[in-house]
């Protein structure tokens, strides 16, 4: 538990003092290791300890509170203002409002478009949705019984070209009496040109309101590569973390934040149709820390 | 990276150790490999080895440790493989290349559909038996996977099938209803063979960080898992974090993915992919 170790290693400046480099330096290098087991990525970490560092140089110590819970203090705080101080919330854009939903293979895109259908449509909006992965075997069929088993609009098409499904779509939402259109990718490297060229062809002919990227919970390192990857080619204007209902940490979400700017919007938490949550930072910070 | 000649220096060092981070090696086991070279410093600063030398010699070493298990010199017939990961890692994917993989060595094969869970994975299956050309065998109306699972082996004791691969849900080690499921299916492949599942394949996403150990850790200590397979190594990820598995668990890694075709699995070779490791 981060907060017992850096206690420990407190030990010896309680009381009246100053923080100063010497004394917080273990302590930093303990948060550091802490941050890399929760897969935060690792410049990512190295960035975020100099602005702890920043934060917590010349700051006085008082009775009230240990050196240990003070640096705890200050690194539970820096982690909320890079995870989003106030929680943003999806901006409703007008109506008809397009989404499209895009990130790496097995992140959990399809489930969670049935899951965004549901929230609009439990908040009285009419969704409709439609796949254009034209790749990944029953993708469509999933998206389907997912759309079926949830009373949720499915625009059927049997085009095989991922342009003109999107474009059908479209013209599919006023014969609908949608409000909302989303639309699900397939999963995809952002470093396979080819798809990421699609992407870019099929984001053109959709003009959505929100391009989301869709990320798996558990991801590593690699989390930096893939964001920098899509935002190069197609840009996205927000977040959803997935599959949180595990025992990751969830460093991936600083990482992202860090890199990219922009907000995680909701998290999954779960392979049923209501778990979705609003993304917390607060709840989220002490969760990275252990 | 590495370069021969380099001496050890701490800036040399902070270098290597971030290299080692952003290939998922994690803390402890690059805090390892780190200390290592510092153990080996005279050496390379005089010239008898490198760097790049010592690291993969660690990193071997911790893989050549890595117990073969489970799969029997015997070869049982059907050879029976079961297949699980949590969600979305490639487990499906995987079998229908590995599906493909013993029909072009001439084995019959017959894939059995026990995720009856998540929506159109049967179906997702079906279309994967059809490119291998292998059997297909799915749930009656409303069976559990376990009843499938034991479907399937009657079915290929009928039709004397060499090799039978069971699909499951994908599942968080974090279930336990789900884990006990798991178990569950495991027990009735072990009633109608005690020596099955020849093969407990667990499947490992390239991308994920350090949360694959723990999966590994806690798959291995409730099915006790043969084999490991390492999909989406076609990204930018590493897959580092499998060092420490098989340094701790001694689980070896048998399979990779490198794509979404029927023809993108190879075996896991450890020369090539300590070598990805510092590319
Ligand atoms: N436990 C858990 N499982 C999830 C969550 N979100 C999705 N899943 C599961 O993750 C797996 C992959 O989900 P999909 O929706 O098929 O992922 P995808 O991104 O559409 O996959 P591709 O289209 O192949 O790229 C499925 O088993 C889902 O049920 C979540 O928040 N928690
Ligand atoms: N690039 C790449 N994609 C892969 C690889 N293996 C699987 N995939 C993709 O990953 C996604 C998920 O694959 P599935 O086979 O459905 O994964 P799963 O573990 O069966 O998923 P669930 O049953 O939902 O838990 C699909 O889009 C696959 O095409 C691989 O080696 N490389
Ligand atoms: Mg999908
Ligand atoms: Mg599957």
């Amino acid at each position: 538990e981060l907060t017992d170790k850096l206690e420990a290693v407190f030990k010896s400046i309680r009381g009246h003092g100053k923080l100063t480099e010497q004394n917080i330096k273990h302590a930093l290098r303990d948060i550091r290791r802490a941050l890399l087991e929760a897969d935060v990525n690792f410049k990512v970490a190295k960035h975020f300890i100099e602005s702890v560092q920043d934060k917590a140089l010349g700051t006085e110590v008082f009775e009230s509170i240990t050196p240990g819970q003070l640096i705890v203090k200050i690194v539970h705080d820096e982690l909320i203002k890079l995870l989003g101080e106030k929680d943003v919330r999806l901006q409703i854009k007008g109506s008809p409002e397009i989404f499209m939903v895009c990130g790496l293979q097995g992140s959990g895109k399809t489930t969670t478009i049935a899951k965004l259908a549901h929230y609009f449509r439990k908040n009285g909006r009419n969704p409709m949705v439609s796949s254009v992965d034209v790749y990944r075997p029953a993708a469509i069929d999933q998206l389907r019984v997912l759309a079926r088993n949830n009373k949720i609009t499915f625009f059927e098409c049997d085009s095989d070209d991922p342009v003109s499904i999107a474009a059908k779509a479209i013209e599919a939402i006023n014969t609908n009496d949608a409000d909302v259109l989303l639309i699900d990718t397939a999963g995809r490297l952002h470093i396979d040109n080819a798809m990421m060229e699609e992407l870019s062809k099929v984001r053109n002919i959709l003009n959505p309101h929100h391009v989301l990227f869709v990320a798996d919970g558990m991801t590593g390192q690699d989390a930096v590569n893939a964001v920098e990857g899509f935002i190069d080619f197609i840009d996205f204007d927000g977040v959803i973390l997935t599959k949180l209902d595990s025992d990751t940490r969830g460093g991936a979400a600083l990482s992202i934040r860090h890199v990219t700017g922009k907000p995680i919007l909701f998290v999954g938490t779960g392979e049923r149709i209501e778990a979705l949550d609003v993304f917390y930072p607060d709840r989220y910070a002490s969760r990275i820390l252990g | 990276l590495l370069p021969f000649g380099a001496t050890i220096t701490d800036d040399m060092l902070d270098e290597v150790e971030e290299a080692l981070y952003e290939a998922d090696l994690g803390v402890h086991a690059s805090e390892f490999l780190v200390e290592k070279l510092r153990d080996r410093a005279g050496e390379i600063n005089s010239g008898k080895t490198d760097p790049y030398t010592v690291m993969k010699e660690s990193i071997l070493s911790i893989i050549d440790h890595a117990k073969e298990k489970g799969t029997p010199t015997e070869k049982s017939r059907p050879y029976i493989i079961l297949v699980v990961g949590v969600n979305g890692v490639g487990k499906t994917t995987t079998i229908g290349k590995l599906a493909l993989r013993y029909k072009n060595e001439g084995s019959s094969v017959l894939l059995a559909a026990c995720d009856t869970f998540r929506a159109a994975a049967v179906d997702q299956l079906e279309i994967w038996a059809k490119r291998a050309n292998a059997e297909f065998i799915k749930a009656q109306e409303g069976a559990d996977p376990a009843s499938v699972a034991y479907d399937a082996i009657m079915r290929a004791k009928a039709r004397s099938t060499d090799v039978v691969i069971i699909d499951t849900a994908g599942r968080l080690h974090t279930s336990r209803n789900l884990m006990e499921e798991l178990k569950k299916i495991r027990r009735v492949l072990g009633k109608s063979d005690e020596s099955a599942p020849h093969e407990t394949l667990l499947v490992l996403d390239a991308t994920t960080g350090q949360n694959a150990l723990t999966q590994a850790d806690v798959f291995n200590r409730d099915l006790n898992i043969s084999g490991i397979v390492l999909t989406k190594l076609d990204g930018t990820a590493k897959g580092g974090i499998v060092i420490s598995i098989i340094d701790k668990l001694k689980i070896p890694i048998k399979l990779i993915g490198i794509g979404e075709g029927v023809d993108d699995l190879r075996d896991f070779d450890p020369e090539s992919f300590t070598e990805a490791l510092f590319a």
